[in-house]
C-alpha cells in the first residue's frame, strides 16, 4: 500500500469518528442528512458482502470493512434514537432532508448493470455501491444549500471526508504507474465524480457557513 | 475457471 492510500483510508475513518463524536456530544443533529447517512450504511453493506465469502484480501482490509459497516450503521441508529430523546431536533433534521433518493438508488442500480466486472450478484452489488457512494452526499449537499444549518457538521468532518476523496486520486496514479498500468475504471470514474461533488460541498460550506458566520455573530 | 476479482480498496 502506498502512503496516499493509507492516509486516505485513515482520513475516511477519522471523518466517521468525528461525526459519531459530534452526534454524541452535541444536541444539534439538524445539519446532518439522515438520508445521506442511511445511503452510506447501504453503500458499505452492499460493497462488503465479500466478507461473507471469507476470501479476505488481508486482515487490515477485513477489519476496515467491518469498521465501516458497523460505524455507519451505528450513526443511523444514533440519529434514529434521537427521535425519542431529542424529538424537536429529530423532526428538524427530517424536515429539511427533502432530497429524493429514489433517483440515486435507481441511477446507481442502472450504472451497475451497465458497468460491472462480472455479471454476478457480488460484482453487481459492488458496482452498485461504488456508484451509490459517489452520489450519496447529494442529500447532504442539497440540505446544506437550502438551509445552511451545519452546526454539528464541523469543518473537521468535511475536511477529513474531502481529504479522503482527494487522496484516493494520487493513490490511483501511484498504483497505475507502479502496478503494471492497472486501473479499476469503475472505481476511478465513480471516484472522480465523488471528488467533484465533494469540492462543491466544500465550496457551499465555505460560502454559507464560514463566510456567513460573520453576519450571524451577535 | 476465472479467478475471483479482488477488490483490495475500501
Amino acid at each position: 500500500m502506498n502512503p496516499f492510500r493509507i492516509l486516505g483510508d485513515l482520513s475516511h475513518l477519522t471523518s466517521i469518528l468525528i461525526l459519531i463524536h459530534n452526534i454524541k456530544t452535541t444536541r444539534y443533529i439538524e445539519g446532518i442528512s439522515f438520508k445521506t447517512q442511511t445511503l452510506y450504511a447501504l453503500v458499505f453493506i452492499t460493497r462488503y458482502l465479500d466478507l461473507l465469502t471469507f476470501h479476505w484480501v488481508s486482515l487490515y482490509n477485513a477489519l476496515m470493512k467491518i469498521f465501516f459497516i458497523v460505524s455507519t450503521a451505528y450513526i443511523v441508529v444514533l440519529l434514529q434514537g434521537s427521535k425519542r430523546t431529542n424529538t424537536i431536533a429529530y423532526n428538524e433534521m427530517l424536515m429539511h432532508d427533502t432530497f429524493k433518493i429514489q433517483h440515486l438508488l435507481i441511477g446507481s442500480a442502472l450504472m451497475s448493470v451497465f458497468f460491472h466486472h462480472k455479471f454476478t450478484f457480488l460484482e453487481l452489488a459492488w458496482s452498485f455501491s461504488v456508484w451509490l457512494e459517489s452520489v450519496a452526499i447529494l442529500p447532504q449537499l442539497y440540505m446544506l444549500s437550502k438551509g445552511g444549518k451545519t452546526r454539528s457538521l464541523t469543518v473537521h468532518y468535511i475536511f477529513a471526508m474531502g481529504l479522503y476523496r482527494a487522496l484516493y486520486i494520487p493513490n490511483w496514479i501511484w498504483r497505475y504507474s507502479t502496478e503494471d498500468k492497472k486501473l479499476d475504471k469503475i472505481a476511478f470514474f465513480a471516484g472522480l465524480l465523488q471528488t467533484l461533488l465533494y469540492s462543491d460541498f466544500f465550496y457551499i460550506y465555505y460560502t454559507k457557513v464560514i463566510r456567513g458566520k460573520g453576519f450571524k455573530l451577535p | 475457471s476465472e479467478e475471483d476479482i479482488l477488490h483490495d480498496e475500501l
